[in-house]
This record gives C-alpha cells, sequence and structure tokens, in this order.
C-alpha cells in the first residue's frame, strides 16, 4: 500500500458515494447511464470473486464488499426504485459492442488460462472502457449536471492514481502486471478529454462535447 | 511477469 493507491482507492469510493447520494437525494437518476453502471457492477462481481476463495486483508475484503453493494444499491435505484427518471432514449450505447470483444480479449490475452483468472482479466479490461456509455450519453444530450461532473472527476482521478501506484510499485517493489497497466492506461486516457473541460469549466455544470 | 499479482489491489 502506497499513498497513490490509498488516495486512489478513496477516489474510487468518493465517487461511488457521491453518485448514489445524488440519485438518492434529487430522486431522480437523470443524466445517468444506467449501461454504464450496470457495466461496473458486472466489472466488480467478477474481479471480486476471490472474496470467496482467499483473503488478503480486512481493508481488501471490506473494500470490495463496499464496492459491491454500492454498485448493485446504484442498479437498484436507476432500474427499479427511480426508473421513472431513468433517461433510456438516450442511453442508446450498444454495450454488446464492449463486452463481446472484451471477452475475447480475455479468453486470449490472460495471465493463465483457468476460470477466475479470465473473469478477473475481463474485468480489468471491461473496467477500462465501462464508462463509455456515459460520456456517449453526455456527448449525446450535450450537458452534465455538476454533480454528475465530480463523479466522473473522481473516478478518473481513482484510475490515474493507480498509475502512479503501478510506477510506485515498479521502482520500489520490481512489480508489475502488464494487464492492468495497459488497461488502465486506456481507461485514464478516456478520461484526459473530460479533465480538461472539467478544469478549464472549473467543475460547473455546461454544455460539453466529446 | 508476476503472475496474478495485482489481486491484492482493488
Amino acid at each position: 500500500m502506497n499513498i497513490f493507491r490509498l488516495i486512489g482507492d478513496l477516489s474510487h469510493l468518493a465517487a461511488i458515494i457521491i453518485l448514489l447520494l445524488k440519485i438518492w437525494k434529487s430522486r431522480s437518476c437523470a443524466g445517468i447511464s444506467g449501461k454504464s453502471q450496470i457495466l461496473f457492477a458486472i466489472v466488480f462481481t467478477t474481479r471480486y470473486l476471490d472474496l470467496l476463495t482467499s483473503f488478503i486483508s480486512l481493508y481488501n475484503t471490506c473494500m470490495k464488499v463496499i464496492y459491491i453493494g454500492c454498485a448493485y444499491a446504484t442498479v437498484y435505484l436507476i432500474y427499479m426504485k427511480f426508473r421513472a427518471t431513468y433517461d433510456g432514449n438516450h442511453d442508446s450505447f450498444r454495450v454488446e459492442f464492449l463486452v463481446v470483444p472484451v471477452g475475447g480479449l480475455a479468453v486470449l490475452i490472460n495471465h493463465d488460462f483457468s476460470f477466475l483468472e479470465i473473469l478477473w482479466t475481463f474485468s480489468i479490461y471491461l473496467e477500462s472502457v465501462a464508462i463509455l456509455p456515459q460520456l456517449f450519453m453526455i456527448s449525446k444530450t450535450g450537458e452534465a449536471e455538476t454533480i454528475t461532473t465530480h463523479y466522473l472527476f473522481c473516478l478518473g482521478l481513482y484510475r490515474a492514481l493507480y498509475l502512479f501506484n503501478w510506477i510506485w510499485r515498479f521502482y520500489f517493489e520490481g512489480f508489475f502486471d502488464m494487464i492492468a497497466i495497459v488497461a488502465g492506461v486506456v481507461q485514464t486516457v478516456l478520461y484526459c478529454d473530460f479533465f480538461y473541460l472539467y478544469v478549464t469549466k472549473d467543475g460547473k455544470g455546461y454544455r460539453f462535447s466529446i | 511477469l508476476a503472475f496474478s499479482g495485482s489481486k491484492d489491489e482493488l
């Protein structure tokens, strides 16, 4: 554990909680892509199956359980409790174009051809592109609420901090995981355009194009 | 290349 990793995890947690609170307080999921949230629920589920097979640390277990719980709670709020406010017409990204190639890639390029390892690899690849339906939705409607931009900023910051974490681990532990690093770079790059707008517009809600 | 090495990460 290093400072980049810790702040990254907390940033990730902040993003998840910001989104949950936004939906809960406003009683609305307008402007939020349910598809991205389903993809994140799939990401956490397929990655954290090792909860059942191995114990790493109390921190690790707690965070995994919280992430999975929050992901399903978010999906529940969007598709069940507040589904009347869900803007399905604008959430039109074809997720099969992500899930199918990512699944194929996970089978082809992985550390070990075993069930759990392929699911873990699938989750890493899927996470790197899971935000695309959300970004697509914002580009389609041309606007995002301020709170939604804070959510996206925290989510992007999390993966950017993980890049520094991997640089740290490479230098001080001689450790690197090429699958995680390449996917992490791809994921971070997807946020770059958004980061630029977020900083230059001072995080205000804005009309937004990609 | 470390196998399954980043499983301690989230």
